[in-house]
């Protein structure tokens, strides 16, 4: 089972953030049905060339901040 | 570059579109502008022509809307999604919305309306979201003059997969 997060890492805002964000850009397709958060935001970092951290790190947050188009960004 | 799952594409050359309402931010003549030489960046490498057509249903339709519009799929208000567009099909297939919540802009006061519309008519035709930085593709809006737009390779090759190249 993926590993739960530790609530202490994440702010309400922060959680509710990346949750829309991969939710909607990052569906989770029906082959991976169970991982954690941190590695769905790993594989939103690896799609943008980001550091791949798994962390809503500074860099992440400015990307999923910015204007963008709404199809997400799994081709499947 | 990436297609969508199975690859779907227009099995015909010749495509219609249909702008069915305008954005009050611009005038119309500019609207219809923008949307031409938008479906222009895709011609001008490919054997697809478009027509614009006024009335009944056509292959892209063409709307500005906000919030909730009917697709299941609502804007965000200003900021965030900007536009979205339905890969080829039948129905809402092809069509293109765009957040009239936005500021649609000619140059970069506000959203530059001809570069997503380029970007949603790459979904419309088949192209999924690119991960290189620079491409139509890319997701992230980012502005670049309209007037010296040219087409990054990565969009060219991969529109030219599905459809191959213009021979004119």
């Amino acid at each position: 089972f993926p590993i739960p997060l530790k609530p202490a890492l994440w702010s309400n805002a922060d959680l509710d953030i990346v949750q829309t964000y991969l939710n909607k850009f990052f569906p989770l397709l029906e082959k991976h049905p169970a991982i954690s958060l941190e590695e769905r935001i790993k594989e939103m970092q690896k799609f943008f060339r980001l550091t791949i951290t798994g962390k809503l790190n500074a860099e992440t947050k400015t990307i999923m901040q910015q204007p963008r188009c709404g199809i997400p960004d799994v081709a499947n | 570059y990436q297609t969508f799952y199975g690859s779907p594409r227009w099995n015909k050359k010749y495509l219609t579109y249909k702008i069915v309402n305008y954005t009050p931010d611009l005038p119309r003549e500019y609207v219809d502008d923008a949307i031409r030489r938008a479906l222009m960046v895709w011609s001008n490498v490919t054997p697809l022509r478009f027509k614009r057509v006024t009335s009944g249903q056509a292959d892209i339709m063409i709307k500005f809307a906000r919030r909730a519009h009917g697709d299941g799929y609502p804007f965000d208000g200003r900021g965030g999604t900007l536009a979205h567009a339905f890969q080829p099909g039948e129905g809402l297939g092809g069509d293109a919305h765009f957040d009239d919540d936005e500021r649609w802009s000619k140059y970069n006061q506000g959203v530059n309306l001809f570069l997503v519309a380029a970007h949603e008519f790459g979904h419309s035709l088949g192209l999924a979201h690119s991960n290189v930085r620079g491409a139509l593709m890319y997701p992230l809006y980012s502005y670049v003059n309209p007037e010296t737009f040219t087409l990054h390779w990565d969009d060219r090759r991969g529109i030219q997969k599905l459809y191959g190249r213009n021979s004119a």
